[in-house]
């Protein structure tokens, strides 16, 4: 059986289960911002 | 405690500032323009003066961020792609300009300011999360701080001289961070922790780049924190998502490190499998398969192999977890090693037990460390012992000695429980070819020979055997050691009633056979 | 040893549970390591392209952030020196692209531009270009609106795909204007 403590760190565990580091937490941001911004219709792909 | 009145606004301030300052166009290259300009405020707002007020600096612009990141979490207003890109728009900037403190403090010669003030940061980083995660426990989140040590490691490891120079150093900071923020004291930044120990830039520093292998050591000492953590939950059979999830990613490093630096597994494997529970055999199996990448292994399977007559068997692996410290008392060692010597004490053997025997608790009731430290030990004090006489550990060279009236003692007098782990404690020993594997593999067969018990018998084919039938990969030693049981009409291995025991056994043992030959 | 959890019918309870219950043994019997997305026949080292432990396949090149040198940034000083864009030399997969992948830059109206020039139209509503097939005529064609069979441009899988449509032509964008200061030719 698990001692109080451990059964404690799993219960943190699992709740930090629901939230993981996604591979991109840990590469810079890439800002794809527009060369020549320019306001387009919002029907038009915007991203 | 105590933060002096007005300076958590002022802090706040000088962090907006900053932000505004790294994200301008006339920040320069790297910030290095904004950096000049921003130190002076520093300088202005007093920060600088002392280095209680530069700790509070850094503590309060930490816990800031941190805060920024909790509030971005909690509005829940964007998709999570923005809420992350919101977060790390101040973050990614405290961290540049942690990065430029760092290389830009105290002499251009002189690192240690600069290691000084890195340690220090970190430090607080790792500090501001303890206390985070103690107060919050479940809701803790580990997305601030998983993005100041990613981004601060990238930062520290671009390709500059300055910054090349006190690499070490570096490296050496950043590990004594993850040190403090193991898994068992912030299980809730286990899966980032698991991140950062297995990002290609951590990994390539530390066990490709640092010269003579310098970053080993610590990398080992991660990854056993790493395992004594996991080591509880995997006791148990069933694993819940949570963990399962932990364990594949470790199982995937594993994989990587087995790959890219398999003599690292191999330097470090006695630490690892002393941690890793019996039960995670596949898990133990990858450590133990690792083999020098130089070394060409000859196919277990070949007809006849003479594994007596490999050259690698003459030569000792390196071992490189200080396991001797372990055998305790000093009077045990005392009494261990004259009965190695002399045979004497005569109580010794009658007394073995009572040392590695520590409790009644189930589960717990034997000192595993010791169980394994004391095998190894004796081991490679008959390896010297043979070799030093001129021969090589053979079914005829280990016999007769003091070594081995102390296996066959402990193999007779432990309960099956003992003698599980004490049979564990040999196999881990079964590896590449090279002395250790050679000896052992001798050993485990002539137990198995000489047996004055089919239990015996039986539980060392249980050993062998649960570690062959998982999946690969399998350790070379493992399996010409089982090839040669089952192979030698000297064991007579099919007449034993546990081959036959159940239809499921021996159809097990049938397969297996047929496979090996 | 019948009864005991060390022998051989301690592991056989675990080779009996593998076929009723295999999340039971998971750590006992093991997975095939082959199936975590490492390619370990690979020469190369994994950990340059290891994307992270709970990831099943590498880092692809464009996932990796690579420390360039400055000097090879050179759009800030070279762009204004470039020749102008003559988006009519390109075929629709270079235009879709464009596209697609300028979103809120001007460069996307001049796509769209010269996709209009080539009798593609975008319909507002269903959010993707349409044009019809060579020979293919309308089924219903009324003032307001036509009815048959068009090619759409499918972006998830990048390709022309056909289908029915009901096209009222209000729904379909008309010529797309560029601002005067682009540095583009469209003829």
């Amino acid at each position: 059986t698990l001692s109080k403590e451990q059964r404690l760190q799993q219960s943190v565990m699992e709740s930090c289960f629901h939230h993981l580091p996604l591979p991109s937490d840990s590469e810079r941001l890439r800002n794809y911002l527009p060369r020549n911004p320019c306001p387009t219709p919002t029907y038009h792909c915007q991203v | 405690f105590d933060d002096p009145p007005g300076l958590r606004e002022k802090t706040e301030y000088l962090l907006r500032e900053w932000v505004n300052m790294y994200y301008s166009p006339a920040g320069g290259k790297d910030s290095t323009k904004a950096f000049s300009a921003f130190v002076n405020q520093m300088h202005q707002q007093g920060i600088l003066k002392t280095d209680d007020l530069i700790t509070r600096f850094f503590r309060l612009s930490i816990e800031l961020c941190v805060d920024v990141c909790y509030r971005a979490l909690a509005e829940q207003v964007h998709s999570q792609a923005l809420t992350r890109a919101k977060c790390f728009q101040t973050l990614d900037a405290f961290v540049r300009l942690i990065a430029l403190l760092v290389k830009h403090s105290g002499d251009a010669t002189n690192p240690v300011t600069k290691i000084n003030l890195l340690n220090k940061v970190l430090g607080i980083v790792a500090g501001v999360l303890l206390q985070d995660h103690e107060v919050r426990q479940t809701e803790f989140h580990q997305l601030a701080y998983h993005r100041i040590f990613s981004m601060l490691l990238l930062e520290l490891n671009a390709p500059e001289q300055i910054l090349e120079a006190i690499n070490f150093q570096v490296m050496s900071a950043f590990c004594n961070a993850l040190h403090v923020l193991r898994p068992s004291k912030a299980p809730g930044f286990v899966y980032a922790w698991l991140e950062l120990i297995s990002h290609r830039i951590f990994i390539a520093r530390m066990l490709g780049m640092l010269p003579q292998q310098k970053g080993w050591p610590m990398y080992a000492g991660l990854l056993t924190g790493l395992f004594k953590f996991m080591t509880p939950f995997m006791r148990n059979a069933e694993l819940p998502k949570h963990l399962a999830l932990l364990y594949k990613g470790t199982l995937r490093v594993l994989l990587v490190l087995l790959h890219d630096f398999p003599e690292f597994l191999c330097d470090y494997h006695y630490g690892f499998c002393d941690v890793i529970p019996p039960n995670c055999i596949q898990m133990r199996n990858l450590i133990l398969s690792a083999f020098p990448r130089n070394m060409r292994l000859p196919d277990p399977f070949t007809p006849n192999l003479k594994v007596d007559m490999l050259a690698d068997i003459a030569h000792h692996p390196r071992i490189l977890t200080n396991y001797v410290t372990v055998i305790q008392p000093a009077s045990f060692k005392k009494d261990l090693d004259s009965y190695i010597k002399t045979r004497s004490p005569v109580t010794f053997l009658s007394e073995l037990r009572s040392h590695i025997q520590v409790s009644q608790e189930p589960g717990q009731r034997y000192n595993v460390s010791l169980m394994n430290a004391l095998v190894l030990y004796v081991g490679m004090q008959a390896i010297n012992y043979i070799q030093s006489k001129g021969s090589t550990p053979s079914m005829s060279t280990i016999t007769h000695s003091s070594h081995m009236d102390i296996y066959q003692n402990l193999v007779v007098d432990l309960d099956t429980e003992g003698r599980y782990l004490f049979l564990n404690a040999i196999a881990n020993q079964l590896r590449y070819p090279n002395s250790h594997t050679h000896y052992f593999s001798c050993t485990l067969l002539y137990l198995f020979a000489e047996a004055n018990t089919e239990a015996i018998q039986e539980q060392i084919t249980r050993v062998l055997l649960e570690r062959l039938i998982v999946n690969r990969p399998h350790p070379w030693g493992l399996l010409i050691t089982f090839i040669e049981l089952i192979r030698n009409h000297h064991f007579k291995f099919w007449s034993h009633e546990f081959v036959h025991c159940a239809p499921e056994i021996k159809k097990l043992f049938e397969s297996v056979a047929r496979s090996c030959m | 040893m019948l009864t005991d959890p060390f022998g051989m019918v301690g592991l056989l309870t675990f080779i009996r549970a593998a076929e009723t219950d295999p999340n039971l043994v998971q750590l006992a019997l093991g997975s095939d390591l082959t199936t975590l997305g490492l390619n370990l026949n690979s020469p190369e080292n994994l950990y340059s392209t290891f994307q992270s432990p709970s990831s099943d396949a590498p880092s692809r090149p464009q996932d990796i952030d690579y420390h360039v040198p400055q000097e090879y940034l050179t759009n800030l000083h070279i762009r204004d020196k470039l020749a102008p864009i003559k988006l009519s030399r390109y075929g629709e997969d270079l235009l879709f692209h464009l596209y697609y992948t300028h979103g809120g830059d001007v460069l996307q109206l001049a796509a769209a531009a010269e996709l209009y020039n080539r009798d593609w139209r975008y319909h507002k509503d269903e959010r993707v270009w349409i044009t019809r097939g060579p020979g293919m005529e309308p089924q219903v064609k009324t003032s307001t609106y036509e009815r048959g069979v068009y090619y759409y441009f499918d972006y998830n899988r990048w390709c022309k795909m056909a289908k029915d449509f009901h096209l009222d032509y209000d729904k379909l964008e008309e010529r797309p204007h560029l601002p005067a200061s682009f540095h583009h030719n469209t003829s």
